[in-house]
């Protein structure tokens, strides 16, 4: 499933 | 952010400091695996390659090319400015046995079949066996420089903190990332064993030695 939040982890 | 995200990625960065600072002082990277350094490099520029595309934070962008900076700086020691002290003789875990499994799950278990998603969930299941090769190379060496296991204590930690900013998310944010969640685990449980003797030994003030 499209993973829709940014990577906004390190 | 939140509190378990940010002392996570403090600890991350600590263990990454105080691995270059060993080398550093003591001019030596004995004891250290330089096929896990090598991993790790190739996690950070797997998984940030986002760095060229998207733009998060200040503190998104400088901590990445921090990380990034500091894994090359620690390959070229232990390859290059310090070879003649690294261990090959015990630095002998077989990569291609990680490389291999988790090349092919990235491509199998996926959140989006996408060049850059493909890369990300490759980094993050590398990052959760790149310690392989460093505890591989303590076993067989027997025993660990106190210094080393300082690092590993807070490369261990990190991923612990980042488990409990997880819990958070999902409870106050309702995200959650089953790929980042089940790796974070994998990876936390790897430095249990390790963790037992940091803490029984290490804090104790004695050496860190296996039972050879």
């Amino acid at each position: 499933e499209e993973n829709d939040l940014p990577k906004d982890e390190l | 952010m939140n509190v378990f995200r940010l002392t996570g990625d403090l600890s991350h960065l600590a263990a990454i400091i105080i691995l270059l600072l060993k080398i550093w002082k003591t001019r030596s990277c004995a004891g250290i695996s330089g096929k896990s350094q090598i991993l790790f490099a190739v996690v950070f520029t797997s998984r940030y390659l986002d760095l060229l595309t998207s733009f998060i934070s200040l503190y998104n962008t400088s901590m990445k090319v921090i990380y990034i900076g500091c894994a090359y700086a620690t390959l070229y020691f232990v390859y290059m400015k310090f070879k003649a002290t690294y261990d090959g003789n015990h630095d002998t875990f077989r990569v291609e046995f990680l490389l291999v499994p988790v090349g092919g799950l990235s491509f199998l278990v996926n959140h989006d079949f996408s060049p850059l998603e493909i890369l990300w969930t490759f980094s993050i299941y590398l990052e959760s066996v790149a310690i392989l090769p460093q505890l591989f190379m303590i076993s067989k060496t027997g025993e660990a420089e106190t210094i080393t296991t300082h690092y590993l204590f807070f490369l261990g930690l990190y991923r612990a903190l980042y488990l409990f900013n997880w819990i958070w998310r999902f409870y106050f944010e309702g995200f959650f990332d089953m790929i980042a969640i089940v790796a974070g685990l994998v990876q936390t449980i790897l430095y249990c064993d390790f963790f037992y003797l940091y803490i029984t030994k290490v804090l104790k003030g004695k050496k860190l030695s296996l039972p050879a």
